[in-house]
């Protein structure tokens, strides 16, 4: 499998190293994909990287390869961002992935060997839900509020209403909200807020775990949430050119 | 206080 930056596969590290430390990846002829929750079970994410995302790619036989995050990180952190990586598997010898990262303005090129670990992987059946409300906005934007207001306090509350969008977080000394209502004179589409739901409807999740997420604002320049009264919430951001996406579920918090 | 639930009341581990 061969991308052509290795920024993606670093911002996807990024995104998911806060959560997981090792997890398994499914390699089969769709692509490279992975789920994992975190230690507390609170947070499920999905990584989905199609065929599309990649200059070159085949996988003869369905693999698992399970990463190790850490070790992983370390020799990512070899690559520039714009080097071409090249990730091979052998299907006689599971025991580890050989990367390459080929660097073609001054034909540089290294390589590394990352060995496998043997993961006994968590998988959790998401069924397909009928959402109560769906808000896509800009990934910056939405990071920029949430990190704003997991400094006010630790609930973040999402309420969808007629009103628009609110996000409050309250704390010992002070609460804040932020109010986005649909946008009507944005012409770029990845800067528009975008708001559907069927009743109004109000959730709090736990502001650290929604820092977390935010995260993958660096692969996407949206992010749509998907909410349910009483139902986890999904935070998904797709990436361009059908290159794949990132989910997180994230559960509520309740009285 | 709010008490924050589990993944695992909502999806099913396989």
């Amino acid at each position: 499998a061969r991308l052509p930056r290795s920024a993606v596969l670093k911002k996807i590290l990024d995104s998911v190293k806060d959560l997981v430390k090792e997890t398994n990846w499914d390699c089969n002829e769709e692509g490279m994909s992975m789920q994992a929750l975190d230690t507390g079970r609170i947070v499920l994410v999905e990584v989905m990287l199609r065929e599309a995302a990649f200059e070159s790619y085949a996988c003869e036989v369905p693999m698992t390869l399970g990463i190790d995050m850490e070790p992983f990180g370390k020799v990512l952190r070899c690559a520039g961002g714009d080097e071409k990586v090249t990730i091979k598997a052998s299907r006689n010898d599971q025991d580890h992935i050989e990367l390459v990262f080929e660097n073609e303005e001054k034909e540089r090129m290294s390589a590394f060997e990352l060995k496998l670990m043997d993961i006994d992987g968590e998988h959790m059946a998401v069924p397909d839900a009928e959402w109560g409300a769906e808000i896509s906005m800009p990934s910056s934007e939405f990071k920029k509020i949430v990190m704003d207001l997991a400094e006010i306090g630790s609930d973040l509350t999402i309420a969808v209403s007629k009103l628009g969008v609110t996000f409050t977080a309250q704390g010992n000394n002070c609460k804040g909200s932020m109010v986005l209502q649909p946008s009507t004179a944005v012409d770029k589409k990845s800067e528009q807020v975008a708001i559907s739901f069927t009743e109004p409807l109000e959730m709090t999740f736990a502001a650290p775990y929604m820092k977390m997420i935010t995260k993958a604002a660096a692969l996407s320049s949206t992010v749509t949430l998907s909410l349910d009264e009483a139902c986890p919430i999904c935070v998904r951001y797709e990436m361009e050119d059908n290159a794949g996406h990132i989910k997180y579920y994230l559960a509520p918090k309740e009285d | 206080g709010l008490a924050q639930r589990g993944l695992s009341t909502f999806f099913r581990l396989i």
